[in-house]
């Protein structure tokens, strides 16, 4: 464990914990995709098979667990909380997620690091995970303004994996075996998909204006 | 072992 992957699973664990107060706070959902939040249930649940029969440490089993809790809560809450489903802006999440699910599982069958379930599995979470921001993206374009918690919650949320792009490149100088390409090439592209939300979040945050996408 | 199968990052 390095600092930069601390870092990274802490930056990731507050994207979560926003999400959440901004869900229980307000009781509305609205800018959430829920097709992203479905998409986070599926990485987390296909990624963490081996949560018990593989133990690493009371911090891994822990924080697989919060990453399992709160995806599955959060999408409970968006289709079945009468206060917040309310709010879900269905006309707006239209982005076709079983496509991308189709799309990794098919990936994932033909590149992984060994042909097993559990690798399989693997790779299909970590390229899932890539694209997994998609739907939330363009409900934010479409819906235009971005209210700040929706906007912490996606700057965090896409932080993180930078942080796991720093660890890996650190684990690459000081350990021998280092295969992880696959989740390092999905991590950069999973991280790149944020540029341009980063780009217009820097701007809001300098000119202490309201985060707005272009259309 | 040859290949990193740990996985021990989240």
């Amino acid at each position: 464990m390095n600092i930069f992957r601390f870092a990274g699973d802490m930056t990731h664990l507050i994207s979560v914990l926003v999400l959440l107060l901004k869900i229980y706070a307000t009781k509305s959902c609205s800018g959430i995709s829920l097709k992203t939040q479905e998409l986070y249930a599926l990485v987390f649940l296909s990624r963490y098979l081996d949560l018990f029969t593989n133990y690493i440490s009371l911090y891994n089993t822990l924080m697989k667990l919060v990453f399992i809790g709160s995806s599955l809560a959060i999408v409970w809450c968006m289709r079945m909380h009468h206060a917040v489903k309310r709010s879900y802006d269905k006309e707006v999440d239209t982005f076709r997620h079983y496509y991308l699910v189709l799309a990794c599982f098919v990936l994932a069958t033909l590149v992984n690091e060994q042909f097993t379930l559990r690798e399989v599995c693997w790779a299909f979470s970590i390229y899932l995970e890539a694209v997994a921001i998609l739907p939330q993206l363009v409900l934010l374009q479409r819906s235009g303004n971005v209210d700040n918690l929706t906007g912490q919650y996606v700057f965090f949320l896409g932080a993180y994996r930078a942080f796991y792009i720093l660890n890996w490149i650190y684990r690459y100088f000081t350990e021998q075996y280092f295969t992880r390409w696959i989740a390092c090439i999905a991590g950069i592209v999973q991280t790149a998909l944020y540029a341009d939300f980063f780009y217009y979040y820097f701007i809001s945050w300098k000119n202490n204006a309201k985060l707005q996408l272009p259309a | 072992e040859g290949i990193y199968h740990d996985h021990d990052e989240l």
